[in-house]
């Protein structure tokens, strides 16, 4: 039996938003600990990752280890279904080929339920390993979006320089190049506006702007998003590990006492010169 | 045009 109750169900409205465009068949994993999603999209460039605890849900419920395979459109378009400030609860049964979806207004007179098929996906799983990146820099997660929004108006591609005292962001492409600048913030009284560089070396690399455009969906989700990096090594020197990640923290919208209750970790192989 | 890794290069199959 699994029973999960999530008060503010705006907050899966957002998760799937943030995924469905990037991965159609993906399965949640679900444990006493919460529930967990890994896929990657269809070219294996990009691998997302979603996490939500238990104690993040108003009722969790999980007697044992559940795989629930879905097509993440058809999620979505059930989803969608609910208002906004619908209370969401997903309820499986041991072993059973679906799942409900109940939505419950918010003054309880109204409850919808739906139901969504399984599918057993064979899905590939990769072992990511745990690593630590010489470059993190936090910033605000709408101006993420709009600096990748906005230089995809010029290429494919971002190169993104990072040096102690701040980062930039450039692309070029036929029409001509185009760059942004962001300065590391000193100490602000809104922490949701403050760019922070934190790293060990200078680093240069290039990202294809399609995928980061993507997870700039899950802008919604956080006031900032955390880029984690590593700079190239030398050829001959053991495997790199300079894939990007893209972290949004998904907080609950307690406005007096926010806290984490999961991340979406999105992974993204580098572009490399020839 | 540069190269396009793919995330074998980086993550265990597991």
């Amino acid at each position: 039996m699994f029973e999960a109750r999530l008060i503010q169900g705006s907050i899966l409205k957002k998760i799937l938003d943030a995924i469905k465009d990037l991965v159609t068949d993906a399965s949640w994993d679900c444990s006493p600990n919460g529930m967990s999603l890994q896929a990657m999209d269809t070219s294996h460039v990009s691998l997302v990752s979603v996490s939500l605890n238990s104690d993040g849900f108003d009722k969790y419920r999980c007697d044992r280890n559940l795989t629930l395979g879905m097509n993440l459109i058809s999620l979505s378009k059930i989803i969608k279904c609910a208002a906004n400030d619908d209370t969401i609860i997903i309820k499986a049964g041991d072993g059973g080929d679906k799942i409900t979806l109940l939505f419950e207004a918010q003054n309880e007179s109204e409850v919808a339920e739906y139901e969504i098929k399984l599918m057993n996906l064979d899905s590939e799983y990769l072992g990511i390993p745990d690593t630590t990146y010489n470059v993190t820099i936090k910033m605000p997660s709408n101006k993420f979006q709009r600096i990748c929004r906005d230089l995809s108006q010029i290429g494919d591609a971002v190169t993104i320089s990072c040096a102690k005292d701040g980062v930039r962001f450039g692309a070029a492409g036929d029409l001509g190049s185009g760059s942004i600048r962001l300065a590391q913030t000193a100490t602000s009284d809104k922490p949701e506006d403050s760019v922070t560089i934190s790293m060990q070396e200078a680093l240069c690399q290039s990202f294809a702007l399609k995928y980061l455009n993507h997870f700039a969906k899950a802008t919604p989700l956080s006031a900032q998003v955390t880029l984690s990096m590593s700079p190239d090594v030398p050829l001959g020197e053991p495997l790199l590990f300079n894939v990007c990640v893209v972290e949004y923290n998904i907080s609950d919208n307690d406005d007096e006492n926010p806290s984490t209750i999961g991340f979406i970790r999105y992974y993204l192989a580098p572009k490399i010169d020839d | 045009t540069p190269l396009q890794k793919t995330l074998y290069t980086f993550f265990l199959k597991s």
